[in-house]
């Protein structure tokens, strides 16, 4: 474990704590897009099949189960709970995230480390993490306003992708047999979608202005 | 044994 890698999963918990303190304090999810949830919930489902079976350490079991019970509590809130549902824009959350799912799930089957079903929803997982914020992105365009705390949620997302990529060149240049193709590239495919979002969330703080998005 | 391929990272 490097301090990368630590700082990548904490500002990934943080980004996690912000969206359900936003949802909590304020009982809405307004600019909130569910299908990038259920997208995240997905991902961590399918990546941590090996929950019970393969056992790194505490804190990598610990953190698992936090990531798939907070993700599946938002996903709850923003289904079921009276308050929180009423708020969802239904109509602006409109991408058709299926088609994703199964575009990743066929590129898993056709690219992965080894063809066993544990491996393939592992790269699965890989695959869909790097689109999931997809939804959020296109619903905070067609919102045009994007709030402070969602905008620090994708803020906070996109660091932590950003530092595992620094953390797999840190352990490319000290491990010897370090490689993890797969979810490098599809990192830095990720990241690089946060890139546009970062320019504009700059250009507001720079400006003190509110981050508007193009439309 | 094989190197066991096992996902350190979350």
């Amino acid at each position: 474990m490097n301090i990368f890698r630590f700082a990548g999963d904490m500002t990934h918990l943080i980004s996690i704590l912000i969206l359900l303190l936003k949802i909590y304090a304020t009982k809405s999810c307004a600019g909130i897009s569910l299908k990038t949830q259920e997208l995240y919930a997905l991902v961590f489902l399918t990546r941590y099949l090996d929950l019970f079976t393969d056992y790194v350490s505490l804190y990598n079991t610990v953190m698992k189960i936090v990531f798939i019970a907070s993700s599946l509590a938002i996903v709850w809130c923003m289904r079921r709970h009276p308050l929180v549902r009423r708020s969802y824009d239904k109509d602006l959350d409109t991408f058709r995230h299926q088609y994703v799912v199964l575009a990743c799930f066929v590129l898993a089957l056709l690219l992965n480390e080894k063809f066993t079903i544990q491996e393939v929803f592992w790269a699965f997982s890989i695959y869909l993490e790097a689109v999931a914020i997809l939804p959020q992105l296109v619903l905070l365009q067609r919102s045009g306003n994007v709030d402070n705390l969602t905008g620090q949620y994708v803020l906070f997302l996109g660091a932590y992708r950003g530092l595992y990529i620094i953390n797999w060149i840190y352990r490319y240049f000290t491990e010897d047999h370090f490689t993890r193709w797969i979810a490098c590239v599809s990192g830095l495919v990720q990241t690089g979608l946060y890139a546009d979002f970062f320019y504009y969330y700059y250009l507001s703080w720079k400006t003190n202005t509110k981050l508007k998005l193009p439309a | 044994h094989d190197e066991h391929h096992e996902h350190d990272e979350l």
